[in-house]
């Protein structure tokens, strides 16, 4: 463990909080993606699978616990308790445009061709694009409310101090894993335009807006 | 290069 990785399990930690607050507090799930939270939540099911066969530390468990846990709450208050609230006319991004690609990719490129990797490399692919339909819904809805943007801006952060991670074990450990690192670069480049929006116009206590 | 052997990362 480092101190980039721990600060970008919290970074997602925050994030997936920043969510279930942004949704209870204003019982309201408008502006957010159901679709990626789906994907999301398909992406801890898959890469958590040997959570209970194969324990690391209580730190690794309990933190893939809280992730699953959160991941299927969110889908409930999205798509049970504010359903009404759930604006599926700005979520039209086709899911199916990624998960295929991406299962199929996870097929050809792995470390090995065994059921539990398939899957793993099956969600680590799938997190690198999974954000994709939330960055649509707000090009579309042409504006984010506030708490989104922070939800947003700690989950892009959470995978960009993982990149700092895979430099330090690449360095201190000789642990290289490169799948995860180009999955991982590319999902961290997805939000740069999010970040550039969120860096000069939040930061000044302005609201999320994309130029018309 | 040793590292994905058992996925220790969240």
């Amino acid at each position: 463990m480092n101190v980039f990785r721990l600060t970008g399990d919290i970074a997602h930690l925050l994030a997936i909080i920043l969510l279930l607050m942004k949704i209870w507090k204003t019982r309201s799930c408008a502006g957010v993606s159901g679709k990626s939270q789906m994907m999301f939540a398909l992406v801890f099911t898959t890469r958590y699978l040997d959570l209970i066969t194969n324990f690391i530390s209580l730190y690794n468990t309990t933190m893939k616990m809280i992730f699953i846990a959160s991941s299927y709450g969110t889908l409930y208050l999205m798509f049970l308790k504010f359903r009404a609230t759930y604006d599926s006319n700005h979520d039209t991004f086709r899911m199916e445009f990624l998960v295929v690609p991406v299962a199929g990719l996870s097929f050809l490129v792995n470390h090995d061709f065994s059921p539990l990797e398939i899957l793993w490399t099956f969600s680590i692919y799938l997190e690198s694009v999974a954000i994709l339909p939330q960055l649509f819904m707000i090009s579309k809805t042409g504006e984010a409310e506030t708490i989104t943007s922070h939800y947003l801006f700690a989950l892009g952060s959470y995978r960009a101090l993982y990149i700092l991670n895979w430099v330090y074990r690449f360095y201190f450990e000789g642990f290289f894993d490169l799948i995860a690192v180009v999955a991982g670069c590319v999902q961290t480049v997805l939000y740069c335009d999010f970040f550039y929006l969120y860096i000069t116009k939040v930061w000044k206590g302005k609201k999320l807006t994309l130029p018309a | 290069c040793k590292g994905h052997e058992t996925h220790d990362e969240l």
